[in-house]
């Protein structure tokens, strides 16, 4: 199946989105 | 619009604490803080709580699929068991809070593709004689997603290559007795 896989620079820009 | 909709996780995550009050039994002092399914609630905890290294001597943060406890006896992590990597007292400030962020992004992130399924969870403990961090994984037996699940956690974790961390079985670290704990594996 497919899996929702999220790299580190891209959870570390969401950090201060609102 | 597309902005409203949060990211979601691959898998649900609970997040807990653990301060030994003596009073109560073992079990009953791991808390669950809370759990999230999204990116940006993630965030929102993280943002939110105490960093690894402000929090109390003797107490840890464990972050574990949702349903999984952060001890060896639950099901899931009963035949299994953890890559340790061990801080030094001195590491307990910025280092120690970007490794254990690293960590926590690994896991929600399904860094390690289809050996993610093997992850449970991870543990990180602040103790008097140094700092510990341990991936915990559900089969001991999976050598070569255990050995994979390592090399990736050295390399996130800028871990030197010369640098080993080992991985523990649960079940040799309820041997009473034993000092020295037997790694199953080094990468």
């Amino acid at each position: 199946g497919t899996r929702i896989v999220y790299d580190r620079s891209f959870l570390l820009q969401m950090r201060n989105s609102p | 619009p597309r902005d409203v909709i949060k990211h979601p996780l691959q898998n649900s995550w609970t997040l807990w604490y653990f301060e030994n009050d003596r009073a109560k039994n073992w079990e009953d002092n791991q808390v669950e803080i809370y759990n999230f399914d999204t990116v940006e609630d993630f965030w929102a905890l993280v943002n939110h709580i105490k960093p690894a290294s402000e929090i109390r001597v003797g107490t840890d943060y464990s972050l574990f699929k949702k349903g999984v406890r952060p001890m060896w006896e639950d099901p899931a992590n009963k035949n299994g068991g953890r890559w340790l990597v061990s801080l030094e007292k001195k590491q307990r400030g910025p280092e120690l809070n970007n490794c254990w962020l690293e960590v926590m992004l690994c896991l929600i992130g399904e860094a390690f593709d289809e050996f993610s399924d093997d992850v449970c969870g991870a543990v990180m403990n602040i103790r008097p004689k140094g700092d510990k961090i341990g991936i915990w994984t559900g089969d001991g037996t999976r050598t070569n997603s255990i050995m994979e699940i390592g090399q990736r956690i050295k390399s996130r974790l800028n871990i030197p290559a010369k640098v080993l961390i080992g991985y523990q079985l649960h079940r040799d670290l309820t041997v009473k007795n034993s000092s020295v704990i037997k790694n199953r594996h080094q990468v």
